[in-house]
This record gives structure tokens, C-alpha cells and sequence, in this order.
């Protein structure tokens, strides 16, 4: 199963709503200092039901909704939505899955599995089923490249897990 | 489980062990179980690049801890491979030869995984199959700009 | 000494925002007490990128926190040059664009304090007076090979 | 004040007598990977009295005597030396400072001012009377750039105080 397409809208500093549809092999993301290259991947982990605000830099889940900028007002609402390809060989409608998760400025959260509400469990385990095991196994973040050689032997043992 | 857990470490040891040598072109590299247990056992890494004669991972330099975790990276995804898997500038330490390697590795990777990497560095962008320009025209709004296809075969 | 303290404070501080603005291009930036005793204030960063709203120094990005914290060392070797400052590999995570910024200042700071730097970019390498190369040629053992002046001079 | 020349001899990887010789504005270290850029920064660490391993990546003190190469064996002994000039105006040999800094591979340490013994303390007060301050004002180590942001707001004032 591969990653089809990936929404923004309020998320971080995707203020306006943006798509990027990624292809199979090797898709890269680039651009100068600061221009939210890093919050593409924090949405990514967001979406598959990362609850670890602090792997996304962040002090707590409201800090996710676009906070406002030059002529632009914060917004209400962040919202990123995942749709992925389930069949490689059938790549048809039912063998795609969207995967939407908003959160309001007050906080307040919603999950989606196909347009119908959901609980975050639900959008974690469905992620878990389609091979998404520990998100160090899938993750590596900016500057922590290292971290697997810096984790205790018994932290890092979860990654022989995920490949068993 | 037991026996899943115990044949899953042999096989990733293998091929971390192989791949560490082709990418240092040399020296050694192993995983070791802390128990004899699996329920409990942790895993340690050892590494010696070619011609160095201790193993401590914590003396290594930067773009040498890059490269042990790239080759266990490769080793796990070999057995195991992920769904996707998303790497944010993790070739910052290394210099353009073993930036080269890390990309050899990475296309392997992408036949079975579908790969999502961010980069500053001109070799990482050729391996690319697919280039996605993220930029904020308007201060402070992030925007993505223009994808370009199958720059190495230009 | 209490005196001398706030006095280090205000002077830091103000060639902190001046040099934040100038290497942003924009935005502003500044150093806050966390307290009026000077025997136990720390000291907090705020930092805000032009266009953005926010200074949550967090949520800033790799390149921009090493930014913030370049133009902190400006500030405070303004005030104050060590006699020496040894940085390695600190443009690591900033575009070219910005390790030019990075390397006006260090210019500047190497008139009153000795620099030395290391680096895999072409734009530090490019901007310093001397270089040394090290290498391993016999695999373990290192040494320093050739030493090039003046490149800027080129 | 500045660093006119740095030499080791069995420190980390560089198990030869090396020298290098400093001059004033910006030096710059290059080559590849693992070659021993960082251990020439451990090297002036080290020979100007810092006490933490750690902070050299290393479990102990012993970890900084050359431990053997392709056809070389380990060293016994491990030596930093670095010689200052001390006046600008007048670099003439009195205005010269020489420390040096030895550890055996049994753990047994020698300091040494202008070849004089002295004790670890007087290397660390030498130096803090020509300027030089907390670690942290001057030393910056790979990968660690940020951690200026990192530390707690008590931590980071020593900065000020420096300045001061
Ligand atoms: N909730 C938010 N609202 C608005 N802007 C935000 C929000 N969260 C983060 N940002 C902005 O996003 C920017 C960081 O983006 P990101 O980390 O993705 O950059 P990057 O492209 O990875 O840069 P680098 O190359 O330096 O790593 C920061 O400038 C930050 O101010
Ligand atoms: N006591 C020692 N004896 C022998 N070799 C050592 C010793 N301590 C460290 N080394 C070796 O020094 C090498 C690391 O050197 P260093 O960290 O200076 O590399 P570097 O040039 O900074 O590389 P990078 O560009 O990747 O940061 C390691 O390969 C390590 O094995
Ligand atoms: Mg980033
Ligand atoms: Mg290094």
C-alpha cells in the first residue's frame, strides 16, 4: 500500500488548503529554511494518529492550527486528510482510504475513516492493519537521525518486533 | 513468537552486517541480543569501521553514526519493508561520497517502500523519482510549488 | 555586579534584535529576564520570523533555530570577544542562501576573536582565510594534509 | 590573545605527532567523514581543561589515548599540546604560553605550563584569566548548535555573565 495523496488546510503554516499527490519510488521535498518542509511530516505522523505533540515540536495538539501571518488571520480549524492506496495491482476507488483528522483552536478533535466519524483509536489500529507499526520504524525526524543509536537496547529491540 | 522474534534479529544481523561492510567498504558490524529471553532482551549495536580497532558506536563521528543507522535502516526494511517511510534531511552529517552511498541504498529501499525524503543536497534531490518545491511567497503561508519527474534521467 | 549584569543584558540585547532582523530580513526577535534579581534571572529567547505571528521558538524550523541562536553568538561576541570560538559543522542545516548570511558574521567576528570552523560547505570553505584538510590516508590514523590561504582572494 | 599552534600525539585518531599551526581570522577544518575534524575539537577542549568526557563522546578520559589502527598498535600515552600568544602587539617568545596535557593509558594524567608541572586547576585558572570563559561561550559542537535553545533559562544566563 502506498501514500496517494496528502491535504493541508490550516495545518501549521499551510494556512490555504494544499495537495500533494505523491508517487511510488523516491518523492523529495525541497525548499529554503522555514518554508514548512518539516510540518509536511509532522502532518503525515498527525494524520496516522501520532498523539505526541512534542515530536512535532509542538507544546500541545492546538499549536497544529495555523496561528495567522502577514494579512492573514488564524484559523479555526486544521485539518489534514490522508488518502491512501490500498491494492497495488487494482488501483480502484474501493481499495482507496481517506483518513481526515481536524482539530478546532479550542481544541476540540475529530476523526474520520472515509468521511465517516470515527474515534482516534479506530484511525490508529486501521493504520497498524496496513503495516504501520512503531512510527520510529517510519519516522525519522530532522536532527534525530541518531536517536536509534542514543534509545535504551530495550527501546530499541521494538524495531526487531516491528520486522518479525 | 518466540521464534519469530529470534528469526526476524538473525536476518536483519545479516544484512546489517553486509551492508555495513559495503558501505564503509570495509570493518565490521554486528547486533547483540542483551538476554537470552526474548520477552525482555534489548539489542545493541556494535560497529568498527575499516582499519579502526574499537567498537564504541559513541566515538564515532557524525556522518559514521548516519551510516550505521542507514545500514540497519536497510537491513530492517530488507526483511520488513514499511508501507512508507519518511526521512527529514538525515543526510545533514554526510559528505557528497557517502551521500552517494546512502542514495544507492535508498533506491533499493523505494522498489518495496514508498520513500518520502526532505533534503537540502543536490545529490539526495537526483536519486529523486519525483521533486516537490515547498515555498512561502507569502511570509508566514507555506505553499507547494511545482513537481518536477524523473530528474536522472535528464 | 548587579550593575554589570543588567548593563551585559541590555547591550546584548539590543545587538540581538538588530542582528535578528538583519538576517531574517524582518520579524523580530529578543531576550527576556525571567526575573528582576540578577543573582537568579534566566534567561528566555522569543523569537518571530517576518510574516509570522508567532515566537514559539519551537515550533521554528532547524535552519531558523540555528539562525536565532548565530545571531545570539553575534550579539554576545559584540559585546564581549573570547578570544577564540570553535564551531563544528554549524551551518548543517542551513540553505545557501542563509550560510551566506552566516558567514557575513563570522567575517565580522573574526576581526576581534580567532574563528575555527568545520565544515562540508563550499560557502564556509569559501569564506575563511585559512583551510585545513585532515584525512586517513592509513585507515585509523589521521592527518592533517595541505593547508590553502587566502581562497577569497581567488 | 590566540591559538598560534595545536599538537597531538596518540590523542584519539591521530596517533602521529601532528601540528597544526593557527592562523588569526577564520580556519577552516575540512575532509571526509570519520577523518578526525571533532577530534581536533576534542583536542582543544581537552588540552584547555574541560573534565567532561561526555562532552568529548567519550566514557572516560582513557577513551582520548589512540587505540590502534591497521598495522599500528595502541598508544601508551596520549598528548594535546597548544601554544598561545598572548600580547598581539608584540609576538616575541615571552608573550608565548605552552600547555600540555597527558593521560596514560593506565588513567595516570600530567599537566604541564611552559614544561613546568602543574595541576589540572592551574590549566583550567590560566585560562579563565585569558579570557576564556564558560565551555558553552566558546565551544560548539556538532550537532549540538540548537542547544543553546535547549537549555533551561538559569543555564542559559551564564551566557550574560560571560558577557559581563
Ligand atoms: N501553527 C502554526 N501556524 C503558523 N506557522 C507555523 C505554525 N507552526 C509552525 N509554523 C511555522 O512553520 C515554520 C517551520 O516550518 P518547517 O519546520 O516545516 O520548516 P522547514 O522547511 O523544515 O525548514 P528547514 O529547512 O530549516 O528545516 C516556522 O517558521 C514556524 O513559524
Ligand atoms: N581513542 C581513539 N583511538 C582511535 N580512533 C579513535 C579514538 N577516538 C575516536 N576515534 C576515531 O575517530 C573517528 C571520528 O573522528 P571525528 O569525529 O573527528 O570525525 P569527523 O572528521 O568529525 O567526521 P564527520 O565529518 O563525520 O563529523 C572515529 O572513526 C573513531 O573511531
Ligand atoms: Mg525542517
Ligand atoms: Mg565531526
Amino acid at each position: 500500500m502506498h501514500i496517494k495523496s496528502l491535504q493541508l488546510k490550516g495545518f501549521k503554516s499551510f494556512a490555504d488548503e494544499t495537495e500533494i499527490r505523491f508517487s511510488k519510488g523516491i518523492n523529495c521535498i525541497v525548499g529554503p529554511n522555514g518554508c514548512g518542509k518539516s510540518n509536511v511530516v509532522d502532518a503525515l505522523k498527525w494524520v496516522t494518529g501520532d498523539t505526541s505533540s512534542r515530536g512535532m515540536r509542538a507544546t500541545n495538539m492546538k499549536d497544529m492550527v495555523f496561528k495567522g501571518a502577514m494579512g492573514k488571520r488564524a484559523a479555526r480549524t486544521s485539518e489534514v486528510s490522508i488518502t491512501i492506496s490500498r491494492d497495488e495491482l487494482l488501483p480502484i476507488k474501493e481499495n482507496e482510504i481517506t483518513v481526515t483528522r481536524r482539530i478546532k483552536s479550542n481544541g476540540d478533535s475529530e476523526f474520520l475513516i472515509n468521511d465517516r466519524k470515527v474515534r482516534l483509536k479506530d484511525i490508529q489500529e486501521l493504520f497498524l492493519s496496513i503495516g504501520l507499526g512503531h512510527k520510529d520504524y517510519v519516522f525519522f525526524e530532522q536532527g534525530q537521525i541518531d536517536r536509534v543509536l542514543r534509545l535504551k537496547p530495550e527501546e530499541r529491540r521494538v524495531l526487531i518486533d516491528d520486522a518479525a | 513468537i518466540t521464534k519469530r522474534f529470534f528469526a526476524a534479529f538473525k536476518a536483519v544481523n545479516k544484512v546489517f552486517r553486509q551492508t555495513f561492510k559495503r558501505v564503509f567498504g570495509g570493518g565490521s558490524a554486528r547486533l547483540v541480543l542483551t538476554s537470552e529471553d526474548p520477552t525482555e532482551a534489548g539489542i545493541e549495536i556494535e560497529a568498527k569501521p575499516p582499519g579502526k580497532k574499537h567498537s564504541n558506536i559513541n566515538l564515532l563521528s557524525g556522518g559514521e553514526r548516519t551510516l550505521v543507522v542507514i545500514s540497519l535502516l536497510y537491513a530492517l526494511y530488507s526483511i520488513h519493508p514499511a508501507p512508507f517511510l519518511v526521512l527529514d534531511e538525515i543526510d545533514a552529517a554526510l559528505d557528497e561520497i557517502n551521500i552517494l552511498r546512502f542514495t544507492e541504498l535508498l533506491k533499493s529501499i523505494s522498489e518495496k517502500t514508498q520513500v518520502i525524503v526532505i533534503t537540502h543536497k543536490k545529490v539526495t534531490m537526483e536519486a529523486a523519482d519525483v521533486l516537490y518545491g515547498v515555498t512561502m511567497e507569502i511570509p508566514g503561508i507555506s505553499k507547494v510549488v511545482g513537481v518536477s519527474f524523473a530528474l536522472s534521467e535528464v
